[in-house]
Parts: C-alpha cells; sequence; structure tokens
C-alpha cells in the first residue's frame, strides 16, 4: 500500500508546492517510486517538472469526474521514480461542481485504493491555499498531512483555525489521518523567527518534525529551470534539509 | 464616492494583506478617510490591528446576508481615519452559501452604494487566495483592482491565467473595473528578481506601477505588535514604498 501524503495550509505561499516537490524528488533520489498529484488550479507544482498545463489531455480533474483512472492519467517526470498527475486551471470549475454532490470528498480515495497502490510507494497531494472540495478530497485520501509553517505571524495565527478544521476532517471522513507540523523558509539571522520557532516548539511539541527547513535562495530558483533542488543544487542548503525530512518520515512517520 | 480598491490575487503569500494594511494606514496618514474590509476566513487584516476575530459581533459575513450594512459592521481601529470591517472563520461557510444563489456577486456592490461613500474616501477589500464568491463581491464592487505580485516564478506564471478571469469578470459583472500589477518583496541583492523584474516591465508596461515595495523585515514584525508600518517603523523602506505607492495611485490612479 502506498503511503499518502496531504500537503495542505489555508495559508497562502508557505511552500505547500516547493515542499510537494522537493520532498517528492529527495524520496525518489532514495530509490521509492513517488506519484505527485497537483491539485491546484494555479499548477505551479506542473509548471516546476516543465509540463505545460495547457497541453494537458489527461488531468486530476478528469480522475476526479471518473473519467480516467490515477494511472492512466499520470506521466513521467524529468526525474527517475518520479511521476506526476498534473492540474490545470479547470479544475476552478471542477470545484464548483463537485460541491454538494453526496460523497464527493470520498472521490480521491476511491481512486487511489490498493490497486494503483502497488504501482507507487508515496502518493503526495499538493493542495491549493483553500478548504474546498480539492483539498477536503485529499485530507479524505490521505495517510498523513503535513501541514508547512514559515516562522511568521500570520501562518501561526492561522493555524489553530485551521487544526479545528482538521479535526472536523478526522471525525467526519477519515478517522485514519494524522498530521504534523514542518517550519520552512527558517531564517536564522531574524531574530523574530527564532522567537516564533520557540513558541512552536513549545506549543506543538509533539506534531513538529524535528527537521527544519532553511531559507535557500537555490529553492526559489529551481522551479525556473523545471528541475527540483535534488537536481538543479544537489548540495545546498535546502537539498539538505528535504532530505532529511524525507528520512525522518519514513523512519518515524 | 469612495474610491473601491481591491487587493487580489490566486498566489499565496504575495502580500495582500500587507499591502491592504500599509496602503490603509498610508492613505490614513495623508488625511484620508479609509476603511478596510477584510474578506478572508483567515482574518489576517483584522488580527494585524489588534481585533480578535473570534470576539466579533458584527462582520462582512453579516453584511454579505444582508443582516447589517457596511457601516453598522465598520469599527474604528487604533489608527485614526483608518476603520475595519472584520472576519472570522464563519466567512468560509458562506462562500458555500451564497455560491448559486442569483445575483450573489453583487451583494457587496450593493452595499458600498453612494449612501456609504459619503462616510469614506477610499475602500479596500483584502482578499483571500482563491477566486470563490468572496473574491467575486470584491471584484464587482471594486473601482480598481491591484494585483501584487513578488518577483519570483509561480506568481508570475499564475498572472497570465489568473489575467483571463479577471476579464471574464469584467464582462460579466463589472465593466469598470480597472486593475494595476504591483511588485512586492523585492530583493534588489538577487539577480533572478531582477530578471524577473526587467520581463515584467517589459510584458505589463502600461499597468505595472512604478513603485515597487521592497523586502523589508520590518513589514513581516508589525503585525506581532497590531500596528501598520506607518506607526510601528514609520522611516523604514517599507513605509516609505506604500507611501510612495499611496501619492501614485491617488494622482494617476
Ligand atoms: N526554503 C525556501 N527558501 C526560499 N524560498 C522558498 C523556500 N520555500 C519556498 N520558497 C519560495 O517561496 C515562494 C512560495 O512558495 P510556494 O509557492 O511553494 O508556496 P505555496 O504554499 O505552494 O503557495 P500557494 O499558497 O500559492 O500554493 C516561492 O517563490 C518559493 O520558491
Ligand atoms: N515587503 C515585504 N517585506 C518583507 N516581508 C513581507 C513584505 N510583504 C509581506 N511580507 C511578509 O510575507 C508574508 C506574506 O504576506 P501576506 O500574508 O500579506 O500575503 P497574503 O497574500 O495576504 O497571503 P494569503 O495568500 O495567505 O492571504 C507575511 O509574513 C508578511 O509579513
Ligand atoms: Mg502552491
Ligand atoms: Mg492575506
Amino acid at each position: 500500500m502506498a503511503l499518502k501524503i496531504a500537503i495542505s495550509s489555508q495559508k497562502g505561499g508557505v511552500a505547500k508546492t516547493t515542499t510537494s516537490l522537493s520532498l517528492g524528488a529527495c524520496l525518489a533520489e532514495q530509490g521509492r517510486r513517488v506519484l505527485l498529484v497537483d491539485l491546484d488550479p494555479q499548477a505551479n507544482l506542473t509548471q516546476s517538472l516543465g509540463v505545460n498545463p495547457e497541453q494537458m489531455r489527461r488531468t486530476i480533474g478528469d480522475v476526479l469526474l471518473d473519467q480516467a483512472t490515477l494511472l492512466s492519467a499520470s506521466r513521467e517526470s524529468s526525474v527517475f521514480n518520479l511521476d506526476l498527475v498534473p492540474a490545470n486551471a479547470g479544475l476552478l470549475v471542477l470545484d464548483k461542481i463537485l460541491y454538494g454532490r453526496p460523497g464527493y470528498e470520498y472521490r480521491l480515495q476511491t481512486q487511489v485504493q490498493p490497486r494503483n497502490g502497488e504501482d507507487y510507494d508515496v502518493i503526495i497531494f499538493d493542495c491549493p491555499p483553500s478548504l474546498g472540495t480539492l483539498t477536503l478530497n485529499a485530507l479524505t485520501a490521505a495517510d498523513i498531512l503535513i501541514i508547512p509553517v514559515p516562522a511568521e505571524y500570520y501562518a501561526v495565527r492561522s493555524l489553530q483555525k485551521y487544526l479545528q478544521l482538521i479535526q472536523l476532517v478526522h471525525c467526519k471522513s477519515n478517522p485514519k489521518l494524522t498530521y504534523r507540523l514542518l517550519v520552512t523558509m527558517f531564517d536564522r539571522r531574524n531574530r523574530i523567527g527564532e522567537i516564533i520557532l520557540k513558541q512552536l516548539r513549545r506549543d506543538y511539541r509533539n506534531t513538529l518534525f524535528d527537521t527544519l527547513i532553511p531559507i535557500d535562495v537555490k529553492l526559489r530558483e529551481s522551479p525556473i529551470f523545471c528541475q527540483p533542488i535534488t537536481q538543479y543544487a544537489p548540495q545546498t542548503r535546502g537539498a539538505e534539509g528535504y532530505r532529511a525530512l524525507a528520512t525522518e518520515l519514513m523512519t518515524h512517520g
């Protein structure tokens, strides 16, 4: 059975897409077969692997409408062991269509049932910065939720409310869902960041990953060259950070 | 008649809230009566003025459900000439309820009709990072849309598609809407940022503001102290940047 990971946060720009791509690439580098699923209408994850969302034959939208299986919509990327199910702007309309249909939140879960599980070791869902039907599908299908949290005021303030909403999903549609917090874009030179980190370690001691992802301009540059950090700048702090995350995740879960 | 400004982008973390607060505070400093309207369920703008979203009697949600007028939901902030209509997490549910009701996108526009116009010179709508009913209400009610764009790959890639969607709003529900692009969080030391800025100036010459908002750690810190940048660190590059924006906006529009 594949390990299914959702990367989600209501707060925007916290490194959901960067984490999906980088963690996926590090797991693939360690020999695991990884499937990335882009659930964001902006299709940033799709773009970061050099795929043009406008030219897609099949996307995750077709899978959610039961017009294609996850496997048939997946395609190989430029990275060995790393496949992608792309997204495009059509997901915006789908978000509206799905809402209100009975059991809409179980569509993705049904698609990742054991049949697909044999093909991949890990499946990663990159979510948009909202709590609509697309994110709800990912939270219902996932085994574990990773919430990226930069050490900045707005992201930390949004966290409490967001965790209450996750609790609802846990009770209603996915009782097995566990979650972990990941500090991203951490800048050691920033004294306020250090204070916020101490506060996060105090308030969320049991759910915070030990691994911190440092701020690294190479992570910002790598999508321009359509390469994950493991190929674009494999010796940088960003690449090391995500390698450490991949190891921590697969040993302690 | 008040000038109505929507601050919106589908991309997350581009400084929508920071721009709403800072631009609003600079316009208030210049003697204009400003109303900030928080349309994001995360309520970051509300929090940044020291207001607790959990304790709100009236929010923008009540206004959109026609249970309160904009004026009755507005409250004074700690800044002279700067009022706020707060938000809370209840907006998440409202987003779903409104969708599908005929004419739902005109609710905010009806509320900001001339009657409220006499009380304020400028009304600023801070939007969530999505294109749901809340953002659509702001785009329909606004005279001008300001799209914050950091000079980074994902935000620039998302722009084209976003502008196509804005065109749809322009044709369907608000023909008078004009838009401008604002470069935010600009870091002169970053060579890729300079290249992207040149590209933006080439592709969007007529809509880009001349004013650039520089990266400034004081902008990141100010919400922790519940103060806009004009009070927290009035002499910094961030404060100067937003003052220049306020002047450029009110002289050239
Ligand atoms: N560790 C890091 N160091 C430096 N820059 C980073 C880091 N992580 C992410 N970034 C940059 O920060 C910006 C936001 O990241 P990203 O787009 O991955 O966030 P997101 O949460 O997916 O955004 P959205 O809410 O729009 O989906 C991007 O320009 C990205 O390259
Ligand atoms: N010019 C700047 N210099 C430094 N930091 C900035 C600047 N502008 C914004 N920030 C910081 O960047 C982060 C994102 O900004 P902000 O929350 O305003 O973006 P947003 O677009 O409103 O996000 P969301 O999509 O979640 O609504 C915040 O921590 C903010 O303090
Ligand atoms: Mg993203
Ligand atoms: Mg915001």
